[in-house]
């Protein structure tokens, strides 16, 4: 982009000393074109991309073939990389001001690029000043409906779903890709209030001896879970019966707000500064352990069923995360140490045991780019 | 970016598959999702 930019501005500066110098600002007008032809050309290369990798992935599905873990010199690569810094200047370069004339090209590029649908669009294309105003766009009224039955729990993103399924083995883990796993604790902290019990009763029979009826349980895992978080032990404890996950992978043309999936309240807030990898398909199967080093904010809290958790995690291209609840919270920071803590930073919600109440379908949180 | 929802839910009082009573996901992998559709239902 940028030799095609300077390309752009040598022959513009050329004819500028031609004319005598006379158009001498023509120069930087040509900067503005160029670059968006270059933005175009990229975004249709990415594209083109984007079509052979889900071509190849879907002939490796029809062959039944799941994605396995394979490291790769790419990832090992891409620890070397300032990918905190790099997000940080992506997220300045798509908050400049675009012209107005211009807005309508860059969005329907985007949308072209990344299957976005902007008939949902709130707004017209002309009024979002820059790509990530409309990277966070709202949709219009009644675009996204709310399933009304009470009985159900509701997504709260669009986007793919990569895992869903019960937590049943010691130590609750989650499979990433085949082969590859990582623990509920080592991505919600370690002093989440998970409900586990004790011992590593891994067969669910053990567990129903325990006797526990379901009101029993809904009053005790508070007692469970935060008599001793320093003494438990995560990787020999099993998580309680009834406890579910679901993995939802968000597309960058994708809607990027998060609503909330049920009536609950959330009690707790953690932000995990990590890093920032990429967490497309790629990624998920060459880089270990992605989702507990990513950089990303977990809220906890409780809805009718008990336990509620909903992790948000960044990544390099969308590495900061908005929390309507809490607008004062800043993701995606420049990092003061050299070595990062690993121990998040932890709030409450007031009033203590009730935190902030929220609607299923309220907004609760937006990713934005860079 | 990624969304990981972790929660409790109804679990189903028999051993049956086709028992209703639990909470059962309505989707699967691979499957595309938009806001406020259901993830998953249970009944009483």
């Amino acid at each position: 982009a940028s030799f095609f930019a300077k390309k752009l501005s040598g022959s513009a500066q050329a004819r500028a000393s031609s004319d005598g110098g006379a158009a001498g600002s023509e120069g930087s007008s040509y900067l503005v074109p160029g670059a968006t032809v270059a933005t175009l050309l990229m975004l249709g290369a990415l594209h083109a991309r984007r079509l052979y990798d889900d071509k190849k992935v879907e002939e490796a599905r029809e062959k039944g073939i799941e994605i396995e873990f394979q490291p790769d010199v790419k990832a090992t690569f891409l620890r070397l990389l300032p990918l905190r810094s790099i997000s940080r200047f992506w997220g300045f370069l798509t908050n400049v001001e675009v012209p107005v004339w211009m807005r309508p090209y860059l969005c329907r590029a985007w949308a072209r690029a990344f299957h976005s649908n902007l008939e949902e669009a709130a707004l017209p294309l002309e009024e979002y000043s820059s790509l990530q105003e409309f990277f966070v766009r709202a949709l219009k009224e009644g675009s996204r409906p709310i399933d009304p039955d009470p009985k159900c729990l509701v997504s709260p993103v669009d986007g793919t779903i990569l895992r869903c399924g019960e937590l049943k083995a010691a130590g609750a883990m989650i499979e990433q890709v085949k082969g590859l796993s990582y623990s509920v604790y080592a991505l919600l902290g370690a002093s989440s209030f998970l409900p586990m019990v004790a011992g590593g009763k891994t067969n669910e029979d053990e567990v129903e001896k325990e006797s526990v009826t379901e009101e029993e349980r809904k009053k005790s895992w508070w007692r469970v879970s935060l008599a001793s978080p320093k003494i438990r032990d995560p990787v020999s404890a099993c998580p309680m019966k009834g406890l579910f996950y679901c993995v939802i992978y968000l597309r960058p043309g994708d809607y990027h707000r998060v609503h909330s999936p049920a009536n609950w309240n959330v009690l707790s807030r953690r932000h995990f500064s990590g890093r920032l990898f990429p967490l497309n398909e790629r990624a998920t199967r060459t880089i270990r352990n992605l989702y507990v080093e990513n950089e990303r904010v977990v809220l906890e809290g409780l809805w009718q069923e008990g336990f509620m958790a909903l992790a948000a995690i960044g990544a390099t291209n969308i590495g900061s995360i908005e929390l309507y609840i809490e607008p004062e919270l800043r993701t995606n920071r420049p990092k003061k140490k050299l070595l990062q803590s690993e121990t998040p930073e932890e709030r409450f919600y007031e009033p203590e045991g009730v935190g902030i109440m929220s609607k299923k379908g309220d907004e609760m949180a937006v990713f934005n780019m860079g | 970016s990624t969304v990981v929802l972790i929660f409790q839910a109804p679990m189903t009082e028999s051993h049956e598959d086709d028992d209703p009573s639990g909470f059962r996901f309505c989707i699967k992998q691979g499957d595309r999702i938009r806001v406020g559709q259901a993830l998953g239902r249970w009944k009483e």
